[in-house]
């Protein structure tokens, strides 16, 4: 506001030493006008995709599931340089607010973005930055874990996407309706994923144990690009009893994650991607959104066998800090032009134990930027 | 942002009885703690 005023003050100060002529008239509503243009289309363009996703949601409360459509938009995305708008995103949100203004703040983000204020463990002007407050903790007792020890609990807050069995050739997750993805491509080729070969769909045998330890050995690279046929997982089904979930954080939602069950953790996998957002709309429009994007794997054992949690980021929230592993830095600066990096890995002491967390245990956080 | 998990569970089938069953729903709002899913002998 005081900038336009003094812009007017200075346009009037101007067209009253030019004698009041009518380009100077043109001069004094250019700015605003543009503002108010901008706006508008800002506003018309809004209130279009929230009529859309509304559509959406209509679709899914009346059964009908929502389709692939390759957008020529979600190309041009590519195009963008949204890792460096991810990172300047976190330079911005890392910035102290006056104590004054941080209730104010962090309010609005509550109201826009659906956060329960009342859960938030420090009083608002506690964080000093929206970061801080955006990977904010809760109040003791906030997340009670089901007493049930036969159950496997959320590890995060969120929507649910998808979730089901995974059965048949390549082990795919299903993105969107005329869409899948495969698992390996989301772990990584050298994932101890339990697979038995496709002419063994049925088989019981210690069959499947030899097959994933021997892809284990093999680098990334090797299966990827020097033996491309060596090992095929698409020609590979998962044994029987694998099931997946896919849950969505909504940017109001608590960003931690927790261990779904008491868990070994034995190795960790940074895959360095794009970082497109992975909104809903963003689901339906960009092919391989899970498997492009920059994420860390967690592989393990629990009492009923294998588990692994992968945690995706997005233009918006880019980065991922493990508990595990603080000194872990994702969404780092890359001088590399090469998109395909191989996944660079840890594997957790002691070997073939790894690290132990318990049920509810804090292993990961999702960061601003 | 996105988690996906991945885990093998308890299926029916020669050895063991119990069989494990989601009890979410697509589109559900879950919260940390909450179960997605169980098992139990039948």
């Amino acid at each position: 506001t005081s900038f336009v005023k003094k812009f007017r003050r200075a346009t009037q100060s101007r067209a009253s030493s030019n004698g009041g002529s009518g380009s100077s008239q043109g001069h004094y509503f250019l700015v605003p006008g543009a503002t108010v243009a901008t706006l508008l289309m800002l506003g018309v363009l809004h209130a279009r995709r929230m009529y859309d996703d509304k559509k959406v949601e209509e679709a899914r409360e009346k059964g009908i599931e929502s389709e692939f459509q390759p957008d020529i938009k979600a190309t041009y995305l590519q195009l963008l340089p949204l890792r460096s708008i991810s990172r300047c995103w976190g330079y911005l949100t890392s910035m102290e607010i006056p104590v004054w203004l941080r209730p104010h703040v962090y309010r609005a983000w509550a109201r826009a973005f659906h956060t329960n204020l009342e859960e938030v463990a420090l009083p608002l002007d506690g964080y000093a930055t929206l970061q801080e407050f955006f990977v904010r903790t809760l109040k003791e007792g906030c997340r009670p874990l089901d007493p049930d020890p036969q159950c496997l609990v959320s590890p995060v807050d969120g929507t649910i996407l998808r979730f089901g069995e995974i059965k048949g050739a390549g082990a795919m997750i299903e993105q969107v309706k005329g869409f899948s993805y495969s698992v390996s491509s989301l772990l990584g080729a050298s994932s101890y994923l339990p697979m038995v070969a496709a002419v063994d769909t049925d088989g019981e045998t210690g069959e499947p144990e030899n097959s994933s330890r021997e892809n284990s050995k093999r680098s990334w690279w090797r299966v990827s690009l020097a033996s491309p046929k060596f090992w095929d997982p698409m020609s590979a089904c998962p044994m029987k009893g694998l099931f997946y979930c896919v849950i969505y954080l909504k940017p109001g939602d608590y960003h931690r994650i927790h261990s779904p069950a008491d868990w070994n953790i034995v190795i960790r996998r940074h895959f360095s991607g794009h970082l497109f957002p992975v909104n809903e709309r963003a689901a339906r429009t960009i092919r391989n959104l899970y498997i492009e994007n920059e994420r860390v794997v967690l592989e393990g054992l629990w009492p009923e066998g294998f588990m692994a949690i992968a945690a995706i980021g997005a233009t918006n929230i880019g980065s991922i800090k493990l508990s595990i592993e603080p000194e872990l830095q994702t969404n780092r600066q890359r001088g590399k032009l090469l998109q395909a990096e191989p996944p660079e890995e840890r594997l957790y002491e002691p070997e073939g134990v790894g690290m132990t967390v318990k049920k509810g245990d804090e292993v990961a956080s999702f960061n601003m930027g | 942002s996105t988690v996906v998990l991945i885990f093998q569970a308890p299926v029916k089938n020669k050895d063991s009885s119990s069989e494990f069953k989601f009890c979410i729903q697509r589109g559900d709002k879950i919260r940390v703690g909450e179960a997605l899913g169980r098992w139990q002998d039948s």
